[in-house]
């Protein structure tokens, strides 16, 4: 397969290795997942927000970081919360 | 759809805006359309007006920013979060934001409006040929002056057309000089500049000054955003070079294969295998038309929709000829109420217009988008029309709206097959398929791609057609595929593949794919050409030209 000896440089910035988790953390915390069992009393638990978000995307609710999920999370958006603030 | 809490809206009907600032991504008159467009989707099905003011402080205020830009939610970057907008109130209630670190185009591509030359005032077109080469952006090649220009036709060498690129040199946009040249070198605080700075500023906006000392004069302007050459790589921004040779093989556009990231890249020079000099072509950007109608829809009241087609879906996808969703449509007019005689959403002709005849086909083709064996005809498919003809060797008939044959389909599909044993007619469009019974909508679609278990990252389909062969269903985008069993419902197990891996002499981004009736030969279509496949062999035996052999051209 003609995969071998292409270009793989990135773009500056673009090159850091992320953490899935760590990622997911930020962006269910900044479109407001999280915000919203905090709001309810509860505590953050990176599950359940990771299930309201696959609720809210029609992606099949798991609460696991999948790659769908985190493929979903990765699209470019609008900064508006998903969850009324 | 949903609303946001206490179903915060505006309590008068006539809305006022106001553009603070402008991208240097495009010219000033585009930025002002696409704002009033996005607007006009929502006057469209309400009794709301929008009234543009330049001074005082409007109901929706608009600006372009970076990072923190003063309303303490940052943006990110480039890609990730692109905009926000606050609803309804009063103060920042209404005020909409766009991430200046993003491409702003029309979803397409750089749109580059070219001042002087012999086409002031009418955009690039891109690619176009110049000399025999290929070119994706402006270019200063056949100049010494230094000032990139392009042409604004496909090809220059015929029509020469063509007008110069912003530049620093050309003009500034904005500030207090009346949108002079910047003057190079010009001094600030002291300090002496020879190209365009963001020192002094926090927004990140790159300005010059107009005259040759800022801190006498006090003119300034802000830059326009360069249109020429490959961002990132190892070519300090050259431009690409077609035709290249990647790995023995001749490209001719920019292409993503050999990288696992999609992105699509070019050679700056002839031949990378010796050179290895890269960089990554201009992107399509996203549409500032289409975020502007999503803000604008907060900025009215919609909060985020959970149906993925909305235009109110966080997500942003590209969507050509837009529409807005029956979803967006009730959300809004839940608040608001609807237009009284509202217009028909697609424009079909009456009788009394006479044929569908602007699209000639043959005047001017560039590419096909769809082509089908449907029953016993072959179908060809071009933005809303289609064509068709049960005999080869006449002219197809058409063009006959897309709508009108087949009733709830969107305006431009992008693939069509017809599936075998079933008789439906199976339309990409987008994210979503259709399946036909003749010109009946099946129930339960349209239907997400990803319930063909297609990756949810596929913005739409290149082309699909299924081979008689083996009865299975290939689909393509870019240069990889996937196979679907139809008679399992289900996709095959071990995909995607490489195009390049399994079908020998095919090119990556097709246009449309079909098989002839089953005679052995499948037909690959790219742009002006097509590449007929020995079924048996597989392996191609004709290349040939679509206008001639097949629109009777």
């Amino acid at each position: 397969a003609p995969t071998v000896a292409a270009p793989t440089n990135y773009l500056e910035g673009e090159s850091e290795p992320q953490n899935d988790v760590d990622f997911a953390k930020k962006f269910l915390m900044k479109v407001g997942y999280f915000k919203k069992q905090n709001d309810s009393g509860g505590l953050f638990n990176l599950k359940d927000a990771v299930r309201d978000m696959q609720s809210f995307y029609g992606l099949p609710v798991t609460g696991q970081l999948d790659s769908n999920t985190i493929i979903a999370m990765k699209k470019p958006r609008c900064g508006v919360p998903d969850v009324a603030a | 759809y949903s609303h946001f809490p206490n179903k915060m809206k505006w309590s008068k009907e006539k809305i006022t805006y106001r553009i603070l600032n402008y991208t240097p991504d495009m010219d000033k008159s585009i930025v002002d359309d696409s704002i009033a467009e996005a607007f006009k989707v929502w006057s469209d099905v309400t009794p709301l007006t929008f009234e543009r003011i330049n001074e005082g402080e409007a109901d929706i205020m608009i600006k372009f920013g970076v990072k923190e830009h003063g309303d303490g939610y940052p943006f990110d970057g480039k890609d990730g979060l692109l905009a926000h907008a606050f609803p309804p109130g009063e103060g920042t209630g209404g005020d909409s934001h766009f991430d200046e670190d993003e491409d702003w185009t029309n979803g397409k591509g750089q749109v580059v409006k070219v001042r002087y030359g012999n086409a002031d005032g009418e955009l690039c077109h891109f690619p176009f040929v110049y000399n025999g080469k290929t070119y994706n952006t402006c270019t200063k090649e056949g100049r010494t002056d230094g000032y990139t220009w392009c042409s604004t036709t496909a090809d220059f060498e015929k029509d020469n057309k063509y007008g110069f690129c912003p530049s620093p040199e050309l003009g500034t946009f904005g500030g207090n000089a009346n949108e002079e040249p910047c003057k190079f070198p010009f001094t600030f605080l002291g300090k002496t500049y020879s190209s365009c700075t963001q020192e002094g500023r926090k927004d990140g906006s790159y300005w010059c000054s107009t005259t040759s000392n800022y801190d006498e004069d006090k003119k300034y302007g802000f830059c326009p955003q360069e249109t020429q050459g490959t961002k990132g790589g190892n070519s300090e921004g050259s431009s690409c070079t077609f035709p290249f040779i990647f790995l023995g093989k001749t490209y001719d556009t920019c292409t993503s294969t050999g990288r696992s990231d999609q992105k699509a890249w070019c050679s700056t020079t002839s031949n990378y295998d010796n050179d290895k000099k890269w960089g990554f072509c201009p992107g399509s950007g996203y549409s500032l038309f289409l975020v502007a109608a999503h803000e604008f829809g907060h900025a009215l009241g919609l909060e985020h929709s959970k149906d993925q087609n909305a235009l109110m879906f966080p997500s942003y996808s590209f969507i050509e000829n837009f529409h807005l969703p029956k979803d967006d449509i009730d959300g809004i007019q839940d608040l608001y109420g609807a237009r009284s005689g509202v217009k028909p959403r697609y424009p079909t002709p009456s009788p009394t217009d006479g044929p569908v005849t602007h699209l000639d086909l043959c005047k001017n083709f560039k590419n096909i988008d769809a082509v089908a064996q449907i029953r016993d005809e072959t179908y060809f498919f071009k933005d809303r029309y289609h064509w068709s003809t049960s005999d080869i060797r006449h002219k197809p008939r058409g063009p006959k709206l897309n709508q009108d044959t087949w009733p709830g389909l969107p305006e431009k599909v992008d693939a069509v097959y017809e599936r075998p044993d079933s008789g439906f007619t199976i339309f990409f469009s987008g994210k979503q398929y259709w399946a036909y019974s003749r010109s009946s909508l099946q129930s339960g679609y349209p239907r997400s791609l990803t319930a063909l278990s297609l990756p949810q990252n596929i913005e739409r389909v290149d082309a699909a057609f299924n081979w008689k062969k083996n009865k299975k269903t290939y689909i393509f985008y870019k240069n990889q595929y996937w196979r679907y069993n139809e008679r399992r419902q289900k996709m095959d197990h071990g995909y995607p593949k490489m195009i390049a891996d399994n079908w020998n002499g095919i090119h990556e981004d097709v246009d449309a794919v079909f098989q002839f009736r089953g005679l052995g030969h499948s037909y690959f279509f790219k742009r002006w050409y097509y590449l007929r496949l020995d079924d048996k062999h597989v392996k191609v035996d004709k290349v040939g030209n679509i206008k001639k052999d097949w629109l009777g051209c």
